[in-house]
């Protein structure tokens, strides 16, 4: 018999708030724009049964079921990015020159199991 | 520089942290561009196709505006109807091997649009040469060194001109073979016209003298920023 523990909404996985600050680490000499952006991550839990928001494929659909019946020897399935956004970062290079450059997938926008 | 940064410089396709000595105003068209993307919905963002420069319709995800490293050619007299003559040079060999070029954009900028009364209606003509193997056999004289590729005649009216160079800078890649361009303007005056009075040229030459600078607008399609054709859910 599965034993069943209601998980509360707000650990279930989803998209954290992640600002990276490029002066932080240093970069505003040479970044035009932006100063930083929200890149976010995933973080969560992919509960039994897997609800229709949590983007899960049918594969994590099994594996949480397998952790149900057998919690120590399967793992919960894992919480990870399933839509992603780009973005342009306007930057000088070595030689001056100014560069408009395009980044896929820098921004979290859904996580799912 | 810490093991992470070098890490996440190298995902941003960059081999070390860029050091700007004098660094130049931002172009305009590229910050146009960058507020566009930036104001993107995100979920517009998802669909629009990240390796594709819609404002000039070619492949692209880099797009660098380069800084003319010439100088101007003085010959001491202005020749006859000469009112400018500049070395155009520049260094594409910070593009990475995997990059390919599909746009290359000259800019002539000048300061304003001109009105000028003294040049209303002045035509003026604008050669640009391309220079090659300058002197191989110890040719003293770099005017056999060049290839004529634009002849066109203005009227001095508009802030910019703009030339498509994207056959040429492919060539720019080998920086042996990259030995620039000659810009020259000089007055319109015909087959028949006697040269003016050095004077007179120099009345004519006025409203040039409000040219600026000329700057390189090149787009490359980089295959690492590619989208990976990720299956939908």
């Amino acid at each position: 018999s599965a034993h069943y523990t209601p998980v509360t909404p707000s650990n279930l996985c989803k998209p954290r708030r992640l600002y990276i600050s490029f002066s932080d680490v240093g970069w505003e000499n040479w970044i035009i724009a932006p100063q930083g952006y929200m890149a976010n991550y995933c973080l969560g839990e992919c509960p039994f049964p897997l609800t229709a928001e949590l983007n899960s494929t049918n594969h994590a659909i099994l594996q949480t079921m397998v952790h149900s019946l057998d919690p120590e020897g399967t793992p919960q399935p894992c919480c990870v990015p399933v839509r992603l956004s780009p973005i342009s970062i306007l930057y000088y290079d070595n030689n001056d020159n100014v560069v408009l450059r395009h980044y896929e997938d820098m921004v979290v926008d859904e996580c799912g199991c | 520089l810490s093991l992470q940064e070098s890490l996440l410089l190298k995902s941003l396709g960059l081999s070390t942290r860029p050091s700007p000595k004098t660094p130049v105003p931002v172009p305009s068209v590229l910050w146009r561009i960058f507020q566009k993307r930036k104001t993107l919905p995100s979920t517009n963002k998802d669909l629009a196709d990240g390796s594709r420069v819609e404002e000039f319709n070619v492949p692209g995800n880099i797009i660098r505006v380069f800084t003319d490293q010439g100088h101007f050619i003085h010959n001491g007299q202005p020749q006859r109807l000469l009112c400018l003559q500049k070395r155009l040079y520049f260094n594409l060999s910070v593009l990475e091997e995997s990059e390919r070029l599909t746009m290359a954009q000259l800019e002539i900028k000048f300061s304003q649009n001109s009105y000028h009364a003294s040049s209303q209606g002045q035509v003026f003509e604008l050669r640009l040469y391309q220079t090659f193997q300058m002197s191989l056999r110890g040719m003293s004289s770099h005017e056999h060194g060049r290839e004529l590729l634009v002849e066109q005649s203005f009227a001095q009216l508009h802030k910019s001109l703009l030339f498509n160079l994207s056959g040429v800078a492919k060539g720019w890649r080998t920086q042996s073979r990259n030995l620039g361009l000659i810009l020259e303007i000089s007055v319109s005056g015909g087959d028949d016209a006697a040269a003016p009075r050095t004077g007179r040229l120099q009345s004519l030459c006025t409203s040039i003298d409000s040219f600026v600078d000329t700057s390189l607008l090149v787009v490359t399609l980089s295959p690492q920023q590619c989208k990976a054709s990720r299956r939908r859910r």
